[in-house]
């Protein structure tokens, strides 16, 4: 957070945008449901903070090294939940709200931290950490323990008693594939605003969890920043670059190298040298636990991408570096010609900015479709989540996750809540997905994976969050929380189809395109009044939008207006998806657009499908 | 079985503004199953009275069958326990139809979720 904040455009200096018109959140409470929290953080300061909001109808529970003046007026509230646990569940853990894992900590901080100065990670990263939301309240919800176990009947819970104390945001890192909390519906119906983190499955499709239309699911993705470290070989004057947390400053040579994986290299073999060796598929799978406790010197993976140097941070002063496979194939060729080559790693710098594409979708976030509920286009948003410093415990770490990117936009949520404290929960998250970014200095956002690419709805919903644009959307597609009690609904009925179709969210997936068909959606004028927008359609390739009307008229009296969207393809396809995109537009600063996700299906066959 | 495991059960709006009665009603459900107020009352673990009904309860695999007879009238299960053993694997959930659970009414073994 020294960078992610500044990165999302929370200028915390700047006399105008969404910060400082939602007077950095004050009076807004997020609740979270993680770990608990570490009050003594600088984080949870309540410097300057004004008296708990009278809305607030929650309690500070005492516990173990948790006394209830460690409440504040920044932490709020903090409950806990240990009827469900065994004693040895309960082993290393504190039996209050206090984190014992840290990962609550973290995501807290993320939201709604203090401006703490001088933070950094051993140098790397420095700058002030702060919430999204840095002026806004928490209550904290401890209903995962341990290494981070989160029982559903715990977590409900807290839902429970969140819709009871009257937190106007909720903030869930945590779920399960093929698990949904539906009862989150009575908190969103309680107006509360939903946020949970989409999982951290990807990048293979059908991963997103948490997909709940009336919920905002979280893609994670990468910011501006990078960690280079020099690699320099000593029978070469070029030097390799890759990425790591290294802040030894001594330069030392090390022997090169031993080559493998961390599972399958000859560890008797590893002692005094660096091990080169090929990451597995995911970086988030690397252990670096056995080759330096086999007296390795140090460790250069192979790697795709860079998105969670925090697996590399228990190399310590140890030096762990990332290097894409060029580079890896160069020192490997190296070694080769020179079984005497010493290898010599200089410690990480902080690079911001300009020389790094961002964001991109980080590799290990869940992509949709979701696998229970493809008509819902999943996830909604991204956000920063890779390789985010925040708080833990006293001090400041780097954790990466879609768990990291959910408290980003909870944040930004809070300063929406406190600028239009009326919006409904559907209204803000249209207003995140219609104003997200879809490219940064006119270059698509990527999404890392096996291969990288050029992102799609699929791995961020509608894009990147855009904050300052969240203030004036335009229009907005909100939702009757009745008609999310349509959905349930036997699937073999007509009914229930259009309940599904029509349900009117900000984004549109047909799963199955087999024959023409219309899908309604209203949008409210929550602008200036008077004002007229046109429809700007891109079609996914193959597949003809009619939009119906293709101009829309508002005034004082028609803050609403209906509109029919009719699919057709153009060609015979079959099977995978295809990406699109509808904008309203008024000539102006409004550029309403929301993600398509199509699926022509020619055959009934399952087999084609 | 005598084993007992964590239970949820949800049941929809809160039928009463106040909270203590909802409670109430979640241990009057509990004695009729069990079949004593003391044994309701060590079972229950969490009982949810706020935003929605509810309640999570440490029960045998008969009792929950008991629970799912007992609120089967008033609406289907879920997908979880419709016509399938209490028991069986996460992964067969994935591969049956979900319905919307707003208004539904069901009881299933509590899962562990984990941190993202």
């Amino acid at each position: 957070t020294t960078h992610s904040q500044d990165f999302l455009g929370l200028d915390y200096t700047k006399p105008t945008g969404l910060l400082h018109d939602a007077k950095y959140g004050d009076g807004v409470i997020i609740g979270i449901i993680d770990t608990g929290i570490w009050p003594e953080s600088a984080s949870f300061s309540d410097d300057g903070l004004g008296p708990v909001p009278s809305k607030w109808k929650g309690t500070c529970q005492t516990g173990q090294e948790f006394s209830s003046n460690q409440c504040n007026r920044k932490i709020i509230g903090a409950r806990w939940y240990d009827k469900h646990l065994t004693p040895k569940d309960l082993e290393g853990e504190y039996r209050s709200a206090r984190d014992a894992n840290s990962h609550g900590t973290h995501v807290a901080s993320t939201a709604a931290g203090a401006l703490v100065p001088n933070v950094s990670f051993h140098g790397l990263a420095a700058g002030y950490a702060r919430g999204a939301a840095p002026h806004a309240r928490l209550a904290v919800y401890k209903a995962c323990w341990g290494q981070g176990d989160c029982s559903e009947a715990a977590v409900m819970q807290a839902i429970d008693d969140a819709i009871h104390d009257g937190v106007d945001v909720l903030s869930l890192s945590l779920g399960l594939p093929s698990s949904e909390y539906y009862t989150s519906l009575h908190a969103v119906n309680n107006g509360i605003a939903v946020v949970f983190a989409a999982g951290n499955d990807g990048p293979a499709p059908r991963t997103v969890t948490n997909a709940s239309p009336w919920v905002i699911s979280v893609a994670s993705a990468t910011m501006d920043r990078a960690f280079p470290t020099v690699i320099t070989l000593s029978n070469s004057t070029s030097n390799f670059v890759g990425q790591s947390l290294f802040y030894d400053t001594d330069d030392k040579n090390y022997n090169c190298c031993l080559f493998g994986t961390p599972e399958t290299s000859n560890v008797t073999l590893a002692a005094g040298k660096i091990v080169l060796c090929n990451s597995p598929s995911s970086v988030s799978l690397i252990s670096p636990t056995i080759l330096p406790e086999a007296g390795a010197k140090g460790i250069i993976f192979a790697a795709y991408a860079f998105d969670i140097l925090d697996a590399v941070e228990s190399c310590g002063s140890m030096p762990c570096v990332l290097v894409d496979f060029e580079v890896a194939q160069q020192i490997k060729q190296s070694a080769d010609e020179n079984t005497a080559l010493l290898v010599k790693v200089t410690a990480a710098q902080t690079w911001i900015g300009g020389e790094v594409l961002a964001p991109k979708i980080s590799a290990f976030s869940s992509r949709g479709p979701s696998p229970l509920y493809p008509e819902f286009l999943k996830p909604d948003i991204a956000a920063p989540g890779s390789n985010i410093l925040a708080a833990v415990k006293d001090s400041y770490k780097f954790k990466s996750g879609t768990s990291m990117a959910c408290p980003h936009v909870s944040g930004v949520v809070a300063l929406l809540k406190a600028l239009h404290p009326d919006w409904s929960p559907a209204i803000i998250k249209s207003a995140l997905v219609t104003t997200a970014s879809n490219e940064k200095y006119g270059l698509p956002i990527l999404a890392d994976g096996l291969p990288q690419k050029i992102a799609d709805p699929f791995d961020y919903g509608g894009g990147f969050i855009n904050p300052n644009r969240l203030v004036d959307p335009g229009l907005a597609y909100d939702v009757d929380p009745k008609d999310y009690i349509a959905l349930d609904c036997d699937s073999a009925n007509s009914s229930c189809e259009s309940a599904y179709k029509n349900l009117n969210l900000p984004s549109i997936a047909i799963p199955n395109l087999k024959q023409p068909t219309t899908v309604l959606r209203t949008v409210t004028n929550v602008g200036q009044a008077d004002a007229v927008y046109k429809a700007v359609v891109q079609s996914p390739p193959g597949v003809q939008i009619l939009v119906e009307p293709s101009i829309l008229q508002f005034s004082l009296s028609k803050k609403k207006q209906s509109f029919k969207v009719t699919f057709s393809m153009t060609h015979k396809f079959q099977g995978g998806y295809l990406f699109g995109s509808l904008a309203w537009c008024d000539g102006g600063a409004h550029y309403v657009r929301i993600p398509i996700a199509v699926r022509p299906v020619h055959s009934s066959s399952s087999s084609f499908h | 079985s005598t084993t007992k495991k964590l239970y949820v059960v949800y049941l929809g709006d809160k039928q009463h503004e106040d909270p203590e009665q909802t409670t109430a009603s979640h241990h009057d459900m509990l004695t009729t199953i069990l079949g004593s107020k003391e044994e309701a009352h060590d079972s229950i673990i969490y009982s949810y009275k706020h935003g929605f009904s509810g309640f999570a309860a440490m029960l045998t695999e008969s009792q929950a069958q008991d629970i799912a007879g007992s609120i089967n009238g008033a609406a289907e299960l879920t997908p979880t326990t419709r016509g399938v053993d209490l028991t069986t694997p996460a992964c067969f959930t994935a591969s049956i139809s979900i319905h919307y659970a707003a208004s539904y009414l069901s009881i299933k073994p509590s899962s562990v979720h984990r941190l993202h």
